[in-house]
């Protein structure tokens, strides 16, 4: 999607 | 060994329901908390948390920590099989290969017995940070839903817009524009209309309504739906279950212009 964040920018892997 | 008996199939019918188009295969992880589910969409713009707290069954067992890997349409076309009333019973072994389902009718007595065969799935964890977010929405879940679809016959994104003055839900399209304002409101005789807002800071974000209307398929789950946004971070869309049980959406904002 274009402009669309990734939710991994947020939210970090464990 | 986990074994989790529900009153009622349609909870579990509804939660799949509501989360089989974002995410395909991911693990149940049962402990003796509880049956829990994270799971992002494959764009990793979404992202889908779930927590059937042991309270939500009767009886709730389970010794160990079991991670079971499903397919959810292959539990989709299980869960058809039984009716919203069902007692719901699921099984499996400490190192399951299955997990077998039970459905019992509380008016005949008809028995069902399904086992789903379980993948390997090798799923990463997010971590999601405590937040205190700037402004908290809670307000019917069909009115949410109502909004978002209309909105979107317009446009693929819309911005949410919290203020003093209430959420303004807004977009633009090629034919035109449109906006849906709410303000706080109490319905004494009945509270599933309400909406409240509680708002420490404005906050304006912009999210795609087609994600937003995906997570509106947990509607029925739930008469209120709380909106949880502060600027810079993923909007959290929650249903609340009883029990303190939840099913979360995690949705990523839009770049603005």
């Amino acid at each position: 999607v274009k402009n669309q964040k990734s939710i991994l920018g947020f939210f970090q892997k464990k | 060994m986990l074994e989790a008996r529900l009153e009622q199939a349609n909870l579990l019918k509804k939660v799949v329901d509501a989360i089989k188009d974002l995410v395909q295969d991911c693990n149940f992880d049962c402990n003796d908390s509880g049956i829990a589910l994270q799971a992002m969409d494959n764009s990793h713009v979404a992202l889908v948390s779930m927590m059937l707290k042991s309270e939500s069954f009767s009886p709730f067992r389970c010794d160990r920590n079991i991670a079971l890997g499903i397919n959810l349409t292959s539990l989709t076309k299980v869960l058809r099989a039984a009716q919203n009333e069902d007692i719901l019973t699921l099984k499996a072994e400490d190192a399951p290969d299955v997990v077998n389902l039970v459905f019992e009718s509380a008016e005949s007595d008809r028995i069902s017995e399904y086992d789903i065969k379980l993948m390997d799935i090798d799923q990463e964890h997010l971590g999601i940070p405590e937040t205190e977010y700037a402004a908290t929405i809670s307000m019917p879940s069909a009115e949410f839903q109502r909004i978002c679809r209309d909105l979107m016959a317009l446009s693929e994104s819309v911005s949410i817009e919290c203020s003093k003055e209430g959420v303004k839900f807004a977009c633009q399209g090629d034919i035109g524009s449109g906006s849906v304002t709410l303000r706080s409101h109490t319905n004494v005789d009945k509270p599933e209309m309400n909406v409240e807002i509680d708002l420490t800071e404005p906050v304006s974000l912009t999210f795609s309504l087609k994600y937003l209307v995906g997570f509106c398929k947990a509607s029925s789950l739930s008469g209120q739906v709380k909106l949880c946004l502060s600027n810079e971070v993923p909007l959290l869309v929650e249903y609340a279950l009883a029990n303190n049980s939840y099913l979360r959406f995690y949705l990523a904002p839009k770049i603005g212009d």
